[in-house]
């Protein structure tokens, strides 16, 4: 099935979770132009392991959009996952798996700064 | 394996011995001091094997290298804990030695005397940050230490060729080493 572009499949979702991360399960198969309650701190997770630089607004939407695209390409790459650019189950799981607080980039500033062997 | 930016590592006279030493206020009560010095020495050891750097506990917090403790939610360096899972622990680069670890988290030394389905292992979280003291960043090698994330009632203590390769690339390599040196150690300590 494929959508234009800009267009948006809004999901209606239950936004009430308490366990840190899991509620990001409800993110399952989203993709870029899906447009998903709650998003945005998604985006804020990955923004804190260094992803996604905090936009001028200080506010992220709610929009998979490209940028955010490329973050989750970034992310796929860095943690040795099949890299697809959507929010399948192996990402999603890994999401919401328990992890270390260090940034995967210890450059805020840049995607992908670490240098890598 | 990756390295921060800018590569930073502690930069000594040899031998190399860093200090480390736990925040007597902030520690977890229902595991006792000597067991938690006792994991904390296995996982400093299992880095000791491999370079050139040895680890030595002190009583005096403040002026230890390296500065370990267990702390909820806000603790004062800008990054907050989230209660259970999520963030389990964070360590700072060289020469930092800052080392917290989430005391909202059911830390755990086994998993059969632990039932908690949100039991994590200590060791393994503990081997993982000491990585990020030396200079390791976060690797993408799923079944490396240095890897970023961690499944609950989950162990990963032994160090993998991409963390040795990491590590030794910052400080040499330990004399003692070699791949066959650690493989006996990996089978003693499983059969411990």
């Amino acid at each position: 099935r494929i959508l234009p572009e800009y267009s948006s499949t809004v999901i209606a979702v239950d936004a009430h979770t308490t366990a840190t991360w899991h509620g990001f399960t409800r993110f399952l198969d989203a993709g870029k132009g899906s447009q998903v309650s709650g998003m945005s701190e998604l985006k804020k997770y990955f923004s804190r392991f260094g992803y996604l630089p905090i936009p001028d607004t200080n506010n992220f939407t709610d929009i998979f959009d490209k940028e955010f695209q490329s973050a989750v390409l970034a992310y796929q790459t860095n943690l040795g996952l099949p890299v697809t650019g959507e929010l399948d189950s192996d990402t999603i799981s890994t999401i919401v798996s328990p992890r270390c607080g260090v940034s995967d980039t210890k450059t805020h500033n840049a995607t992908f700064h670490a240098t890598k062997h | 394996f990756a390295y921060f930016y800018g590569k930073p590592r502690w930069v000594r006279q040899a031998p190399v011995v860093l200090t480390y030493a736990f925040s007597q206020n902030n520690m977890i009560s229902y595991i006792s001091l000597n067991v938690t010095r006792t994991v904390f020495k296995r996982a400093f050891s299992r880095w000791e094997q491999v370079i050139p750097v040895s680890f030595m506990e002190i009583e005096d917090y403040p002026s230890a290298d390296i500065r370990i403790g267990f702390y909820y939610g806000h603790h004062g360096d800008g990054q907050p804990f989230d209660g259970v899972l999520g963030v389990l622990a964070h360590a700072f680069s060289p020469e930092n030695g800052r080392f917290h670890l989430d005391a909202s988290e059911t830390w755990a030394l086994d998993f059969e005397t632990v039932k908690s389905r949100v039991a994590v292992d200590l060791e393994s979280v503990a081997t993982h940050e000491i990585g990020h003291v030396l200079g390791l960043a976060h690797s993408s090698v799923k079944e490396a230490v240095m890897y970023p994330s961690l499944s609950p009632r989950s162990k990963k203590v032994d160090l993998k060729i991409d963390d040795i390769n990491g590590v030794q690339a910052l400080y040499g390599s330990n004399p003692n080493f070699t791949f066959s040196s650690l493989l006996a150690s990996e089978k003693s300590s499983n059969k411990g």
